[in-house]
């Protein structure tokens, strides 16, 4: 199955 | 004081119909270039910037940079009470705690007035890094939409695969497989009608339909849909807004287990 990724990984944090 | 009015009215309303359902708030940041917001939805697996630039108001005033935070299911109830002809103007004392919406009618006979209480939000703004994007596609918005609506019955997932020749749009689930294949457009007459696609790798990536779905509220605001992307990297769907701005949804991609 495939797994969702998250934004933050891609972004970068605050 | 800030105090932003536009004649055309329905974008705001187009605006938060798009926004509504993926974000329950947002903090409008505005400035003397223009209102920004920056917001991710609750599972922090998409991301929407707004931008509506200053120059596109009919009249556009902030004398010092506001930071809004607004229920955005309660701006959509407010902006609902706009006709679809009326203007519409936000307006706000400096460092208020309300935000008002003024709608007139074309004729000025009817003029009505919303007040709405402002959030103390302090959502983190994410950086968004600017990336040169291995394959753009150009579309038709209402094509896109139907592709995602189509496809979201055949399984949670679509499957975006963009080479030379067009870009495929698959999904699978208990019903069977779909593919929709759309070619580069040849000879483009109509550029509104056209696909036309920039590629400089073949990119294939796959992403869950529901929040392809909910981008897709935004298709009444441009006839034309962009998709941005690359390996292992968020997909961009841009709606351009008519000479103010433009709606960007970013959307991080599922892999392989």
């Amino acid at each position: 199955d495939e797994i969702q990724e998250a934004l933050q990984i891609f972004f970068t944090g605050p | 004081m800030f105090e932003a009015r536009l004649l055309r009215g329905s974008i705001l309303k187009k605006v938060l119909e798009a926004i509504k359902d993926l974000l329950t708030q947002a903090t409008f940041d505005c400035d003397d270039s223009g209102i920004q917001l920056q917001a991710m939805d609750n599972s922090h697996v998409s991301l929407v910037s707004l931008q509506l630039r200053a120059d596109g108001f009919d009249k556009y005033r902030c004398d010092r940079n506001i930071s809004m935070g607004m229920n955005l299911n309660s701006v959509a109830k407010i902006l609902k009470c706009a006709g679809d002809k009326d203007t519409v103007t936000m307006k706000a004392q400096d460092n208020a705690d309300t935000v008002t919406f003024v709608f007139e009618s074309p004729n000025q006979e009817k003029v009505s007035d919303y007040e709405m209480k402002l959030m103390n939000l302090d959502l983190e703004h994410l950086g968004i890094p600017e990336t040169e994007y291995s394959c753009t596609i150009r579309m038709p918005s209402a094509e896109f939409a139907r592709i995602c609506r189509d496809l979201s019955q055949f399984g949670d997932s679509m499957v975006i695969a963009c080479t030379k020749e067009g870009v495929k749009f698959s999904a699978t689930g208990e019903i069977g497989s779909a593919n929709i294949k759309l070619a580069q457009t040849a000879s483009v007459d109509k550029e509104e009608e056209a696909v036309i696609i920039e590629m400089d790798e073949p990119v294939t990536l796959t992403f869950a339909c529901q929040y392809l779905n909910y981008f897709t509220k935004a298709t009444s605001l441009s006839p034309q849909v962009q998709l941005s992307m690359s390996a292992d990297v968020p997909l961009v769907v841009e709606y351009r807004i008519q000479d103010i701005g433009h709606i960007r949804y970013y959307l991080a991609p599922k892999i392989e287990d």
